[in-house]
């Protein structure tokens, strides 16, 4: 498989929603 | 950071180097009160497992260690995909012994509290695996050094071992990849990483507090009494994957079985790792989880492409979907198919090519001598998932930076395009 790492989930607002099966990305989530 | 166009990051070449002191991010502090513990990178400055510099891992070192991370992510899904078609070949019986999961050195740790009366503990957070456990006393076997107490059982009032004959203990298996076996009718875990780190002790249960508002009873975790490995002076770690067992199932009936995190920019920053959905931001699109067949305690994305500098690379939609992929805490760089990489570095490349090239950095072939600049254009690079949603991968997230002589590409290649 690929793997997306954490250096590049670097201050995305990664968001899992394991209830509904669907996974969030949002920018500049840090601030 | 400046952007122009959309098409490029202008960044301060200094940024990219890291900093001494802790700036905490404005939206990581003071964060007990909506279910939110600040995360901090293992090795920075606002961690409290802050080292001596000496014993600080090399960059080097960190990715041979993220190398063997993903060498046991792949070799468990190969084990995984060789079980289920019931053939032992050969390759099989190369892999290693025992690889349920997995760590890494590029880790970021959050502070839980466990027993009553409450102790904090740093732990690794970790996506990629299930099981939460921290080293304890009376550490009957071994212990390795860590920066918080260990935890006493005997000191806390609330703790319990599981027994032998529990679902809870049968469970253990798909968790962690190894049978349980049984002590004084206690049951007992044993969790083995590909780096052969390991943890071996009581299955249990105890209070775990999260935050004064996220307290939960009869807690199911690892009660460590034979450790050893690369832990870094992290009290343990804390599974996130999608076991039974992990947190985020264990707590499903309080938060759904949702969470999210955002990992700082810098060593020097804290981020948040949130339990439940209040909060989530209005900017975050939802693209759709996947499961991966031979790993389901796995987080799966599809990836749709890549573009770099606004402009979409050309590779086969085949080239992802043959493959799948995961998103992974523990992982420090993004593993591509080597179709999609050889794209991603050409297009790279093109756009760099006004900046001199440097040695490469372990599993990173594309570095620069930045040394006599002072900032640096370089091009966006976005991911795109299914449902048509769009990732911009912070500046911070293109390059990881060995110095102003060697800043390099964070991308890397897997060994084959069906990996």
């Amino acid at each position: 498989v690929a793997i997306f790492g954490n250096t590049q989930q670097k201050t995305l607002e990664v968001v899992y929603d394991g209830a509904t099966g669907r996974i969030g990305f949002g920018t500049a989530g840090c601030t | 950071e400046s952007h122009q166009y959309q098409y490029t990051h202008t960044i301060h070449v200094a940024s990219l180097l890291p900093s001494s002191a802790c700036t905490s991010d404005a939206a990581a502090q003071a964060w007990d009160k909506d279910s939110s513990l600040s995360v901090v990178h293992k090795h920075g400055p606002c961690s409290q497992l802050h080292q001596e510099k000496a014993s600080i891992p090399t960059h080097a070192q960190i990715l041979l260690q993220d190398e063997v991370r993903v060498k046991s992510i792949h070799s468990k899904l190969a084990k995984n995909l060789d079980l289920n078609n019931a053939k032992q070949t050969d390759a099989a019986a190369q892999l290693p012994a025992k690889d349920g999961s997995l760590i890494g050195s590029g880790n970021y740790i959050v502070t839980v509290g466990l027993g009553t009366p409450k102790k904090d503990l740093s732990l690794i957070f970790d996506t990629g695996s299930d099981i939460t456990w921290t080293q304890c006393q009376p550490c009957v076997r071994r212990c390795y050094k860590q920066k918080d107490p260990i935890f006493s059982p005997a000191l806390s009032s609330t703790y319990s071992n599981v027994s032998c004959s529990s679902t809870a203990c049968s469970s253990l298996n798909s968790a962690t990849g190894n049978s349980p076996s049984c002590s004084s009718a206690a049951c007992v875990y044993g969790i083995q990483y590909g780096d052969s780190s390991f943890s071996v002790g009581f299955f249990a249960k105890e209070k775990l507090t999260l935050t004064s508002r996220d307290v939960f009873n009869n807690f199911l975790f690892g009660c460590g009494q034979n450790n050893q490995g690369l832990f870094g002076g992290a009290a343990g770690l804390l599974g996130l994957g999608r076991n039974k067992l992990s947190l985020p199932s264990q707590t499903a009936v309080k938060y759904k079985k949702i969470f999210s995190y955002c990992l700082p920019s810098s060593r020097s920053s804290t981020g948040f790792l949130r339990f439940g959905n209040g909060r989530v931001s209005k900017s975050v699109n939802f693209t759709t989880l996947s499961t991966i067949p031979q790993g389901e305690s796995f987080y799966g994305i599809n990836i749709i492409g890549i573009s770099v500098g606004g402009k979409k690379l050309s590779i086969s939609a085949s080239v992802f979907a043959g493959s799948g992929a995961i998103i992974d805490s523990g992982t420090v760089i993004t593993r591509l198919p080597p179709t999609a990489y050889s794209a991603l570095r050409s297009e790279f490349r093109g756009q760099m090519k006004q900046y001199p090239m440097a040695q490469p950095l372990s599993i990173l072939d594309t570095c620069y001598d930045f040394s006599k600049y002072s900032t640096v254009t370089i091009p966006t690079i976005s991911f795109l998932f299914s449902r048509g949603v769009e990732v911009p991968i912070n500046a911070r997230g293109i390059l990881y930076a060995n110095g102003k002589t060697q800043v390099c590409l964070a991308f890397a290649e897997n060994s084959d395009d069906s990996i």
